[in-house]
């Protein structure tokens, strides 16, 4: 038996449109600790997790752990029926193929029952070991949404560099070139305008633009994007789901031969 | 030549 109610149903809205382009099917799985996701991207190159945290719900009932193998684009399909000041529920029982979303206004007016059918995906969990990262990198969600859209219009990759300076972001196309550079600035009113820059050593790093304006569709959720890099590791971008949990992304960085 | 690396070089399966 489960049954999940998030009062602010609009952050489940919001997850999936994060990361139903990225990923197509995935296995919710859900236990004590929350409801989670992990899941990459047909190419391999990107991966994504997510943790709803069990205290971040209104209720929270799990018997036993649970494994729900979802299309995410009818998922998203069936959320798009929600309000936006929807109280969304997910149900779901052992031993059947569907899972329902209940969806119920401000009021308790109106109440909507969206059963949808579960299928079987075979995944399995990647282990992502701990690492240190040799420069993080946190900055407003809408400024790295606002770069990545810009530097996608000039070319393929982004190289990413942090120095005492400041993160550099680069690209290259067949029209020209772009730089930009973001220093440390730190808003003591806004702390959320902030750009904070921790750097243990300088790193640089190439990846994909497609991707990175992919995981820019995760903005909505948060104010505050956190970029951690390393050599030889995969970028992490994180962006945090308020008192809830996190969407995480991570992204292989593309080498020189 | 950039060539793009696999997530799974980096991630181990279980």
């Amino acid at each position: 038996m489960l049954e999940l109610r998030l009062i602010q149903g609009s952050l489940l809205k919001k997850v999936l449109e994060a990361i139903k382009d990225l990923v197509t099917e995935a296995n919710f799985d859900c236990s004590a600790t929350g409801f989670s996701l992990q899941a990459m991207d047909s190419s391999h190159v990107a991966l994504v997790a997510l943790l709803l945290r069990s205290e971040g719900f209104d209720h929270y009932r799990c018997d036993r752990n649970l494994s729900m193998g979802i299309n995410l684009n009818n998922m998203s399909k069936m959320l798009r029926c929600a309000g936006p000041e929807d109280i969304i529920t997910i149900k779901g029982d052992d031993g059947t193929d569907t899972v329902t979303f209940m969806f119920e206004s401000q009021k308790q007016d109106k109440i909507s029952d969206f059963e949808m059918k579960l299928m079987d995906i075979d995944s399995e969990h990647l282990g992502i070991p701990d690492a240190e990262y040799q420069a993080i990198v946190r900055m407003p969600s809408a400024e790295f949404a606002r770069i990545c859209k810009d530097l996608g219009s000039i070319g393929d990759t982004v190289v990413i560099s942090v120095t005492k300076e400041g993160v550099k972001f680069f690209t290259r196309g067949d029209v020209g070139s772009a730089n930009i550079v973001c220093r440390q600035n730190t808003s003591v009113d806004k702390p959320e305008d902030s750009t904070v820059i921790e750097m243990n050593e300088p790193v640089s790093l190439t990846f994909a633009l497609r991707y990175m304006n992919s995981f820019t569709k995760a903005t909505t959720l948060s104010e505050v994007v956190t970029i951690s890099l390393s050599s030889e590791l995969p970028v992490v971008v994180e962006y945090k789901i308020a008192e809830m949990g996190y969407i995480r992304f991570y992204l292989a960085p593309k080498i020189e031969d | 030549m950039t060539r793009q690396k696999s997530i799974l070089s980096f991630f181990q399966k279980p």
